[in-house]
């Protein structure tokens, strides 16, 4: 339900932002 | 021949002493030489100058060079202090400082601030939420109505937008990161209190002590 979603928690959620893939072999 | 030493390294372009950004940041000088083991296997993956370009880091994250992302390109153009277009050393384990696991919240709500600011006016605007949200949308292959995305983005100004101004300024975007910390998940990375563990070979041949 789009009104109960929160535009910065959807956001966060990016693969732009994982930069835990840097620390991949 | 063909067996480069750490000396020889240590002359690539953008490399800084790691006592200067231990003394600088929450890494030991071991952990800030395991991170340049990373720096030096991302800076030399496309364009070996030992410095990181916009495609090499999309390669690190995505494993394509030529994955275009919005997020991606807003967390590089932060790394890059300088604004040179390339991510220095020490720019680099400055940046990941702010990812620590053990650096307080204040500083990781404000790089998210200045990364949701995507236009760098001290706020963040409606427009550039909806852009974000059209992005991630785009992103996970989510197709929503327009009705939908403004329902959403809505939704968020009213939790956020306190002064009810159009626009989050950096006191609402505190306030509301404090009450909402899963907002920041993404702004902790477990794997840098790990660093030494996940690049080991550096630190048995450095020699550096702490």
């Amino acid at each position: 339900r789009p009104e109960s979603m929160n535009a910065f928690a959807l956001i966060s959620r990016s693969q732009g932002f994982n930069l835990g893939n840097l620390f991949e072999k | 021949m063909g067996c480069v030493s750490s000396k020889q390294l240590k002359r690539d372009k953008g490399y800084e002493d790691p006592n200067i950004l231990a003394k600088e940041t929450t890494f030991s000088v071991n952990e800030v030489e395991a991170l340049f083991q990373l720096y030096k296997k991302i800076s030399h993956s496309i364009i070996k100058d030992g410095l990181i370009h916009k495609e090499e880091f999309q390669l690190a994250l995505f494993r394509n060079s030529n994955q275009k992302n919005l997020f991606a390109d807003r967390i590089f153009d932060l790394f890059d202090l300088k604004r040179n277009g390339v991510i220095e050393f020490g720019e680099f384990v400055r940046s990941l400082n702010i990812f620590h696991p053990d650096t307080p919240m204040a500083e990781k709500i404000a790089f998210a601030f200045r990364l949701y600011d995507l236009r760098g006016t001290g706020f963040i605007e409606r427009e550039e939420l909806k852009e974000m949200v059209l992005a991630i949308l785009n992103e996970s292959e989510l197709i929503l109505s327009d009705d939908a995305v403004e329902q959403i983005v809505d939704q968020t100004f009213k939790q956020a937008d306190m002064n009810e101004d159009g626009k989050i300024d950096f006191e609402e975007w505190k306030a509301f990161a404090s009450k909402n910390p899963a907002l920041l998940k993404n702004m902790t990375l477990p794997y840098l209190k790990d660093i030494t563990m996940a690049f080991p070979s550096f630190v048995l041949n450095s020699g550096a002590s702490d």
